[in-house]
């Protein structure tokens, strides 16, 4: 692999983390509610 | 129920806790060093991929842990739900406050009317996108649709106490209660094809008379019943009821007529199940199909 098509590949990674992340914290958030919504 | 997830969130300062590569360049030679400097580049971005790989790993396992966990708990507040709040009280006591449920805090779509807090519409954003984004959608509204309700007066024998309404479907009893305005308890039951069929019931006694049970079905029946000639999968509380309904007009002997049949045909259908689980059976027929195959192709 060049350096073009590493860059390539670690900006595709990187976009995919931020929307894990993004759903992570969503998930996160809805789990907190939820928990607090039984106590 | 403990928040804590036993696991490590993915470290944010990762990056910053890596070793810097120290690479020594030959100030030498221009050559040699723009060599370096190009191979740098590519081992860093390599380094770099690795890392995000890692990460994305982290990410992709803490996500599916707490998508776990959320279920879970999801499932524990419906179980909860059902034991603390059985039937459908809130349709004869209109007066009483309904008891707010996790699809309203959490802004699931249920078919009721929206509620207009902003924390709602952000908790339902959240919740479409992370469905659209997970594609793990599951039927956890079900059980929140708004349900059709219908009442139906059954003659019964004063003296059973079991609340049994043969209707034609089969019913799970998961409750029991005394309640003011009626000396006679009050059943309740599920449809037994639940959770995938949300539609319940409930049997009292009538109040002003102890001979007639008071069936109320609550919900839409989405498989077909027992007995498959009852057809309409749709129909609410199942074909039967229509005939239950006649029977409050006096037609005792109809009434009676249709629950031996009723009770016959779930009878047979419960013992061809039995039958038709039980391994050793299933052996003996088809040894016995085979053994009058063989016999017939001597002959």
């Amino acid at each position: 692999q060049n350096a073009s098509e590493l860059r390539e590949e670690l900006n595709r990674v990187n976009s995919e983390n931020k929307k894990l992340t993004e759903m992570l914290a969503t998930v996160w958030e809805n789990y907190h509610a939820l928990h607090h919504h039984l106590e | 129920i403990s928040l804590n997830l036993n696991i490590n969130a993915f470290d944010r300062s990762f990056p910053a806790k890596l070793p810097e590569e120290e690479v020594k360049v030959s100030t030498s030679a221009g050559v040699e060093r723009k060599w370096l400097v190009k191979e740098k580049s590519a081992s860093e971005l390599r380094e770099e991929l690795n890392r995000v790989y890692s990460e994305n790993k982290k990410i992709k396992e803490t996500l599916e842990t707490v998508c776990e966990k959320y279920y879970a708990l999801h499932h524990h507040l419906e179980k909860l739900q059902s034991r603390k709040s059985p039937g459908i009280d809130h349709i004869e006591q209109p007066t009483k406050k309904r008891k707010q449920d996790p699809a309203d805090f959490l802004g699931f779509p249920n078919g009721k009317t929206e509620n207009s807090s902003s924390n709602q519409d952000h908790h339902h954003q959240q919740y479409e996108q992370k469905n659209q984004l997970l594609s793990c959608k599951r039927p956890i509204t079900d059980s929140f649709n708004k349900a059709k309700v219908s009442t139906v007066y059954v003659p019964a024998d004063s003296s059973d106490t079991s609340l049994t309404v043969k209707d034609g479907y089969q019913w799970r009893k998961y409750g029991q209660k005394v309640t003011r305005d009626n000396p006679s308890p009050r059943a309740y039951f599920r449809c037994s094809f639940a959770p995938s069929c949300p539609v319940k019931k409930k049997v009292q006694r009538s109040a002003e008379d102890p001979s007639i049970l008071v069936a109320t079905y609550e919900g839409t029946h989405n498989h077909l019943g027992p007995n498959a000639s009852e057809g309409d999968a749709t129909s609410q509380g199942g074909s039967s009821t229509v005939t239950l309904d006649m029977v409050h007009g006096g037609q005792r002997l109809a009434l009676e007529k249709n629950e031996r049949g009723t009770m016959q045909e779930v009878l047979v259908q419960q013992m061809a199940s039995s039958l038709t689980n039980d391994s050793n059976f299933t052996a003996a027929l088809a040894a016995a199909i085979t053994g009058r195959l063989m016999e017939q192709s001597r002959t």
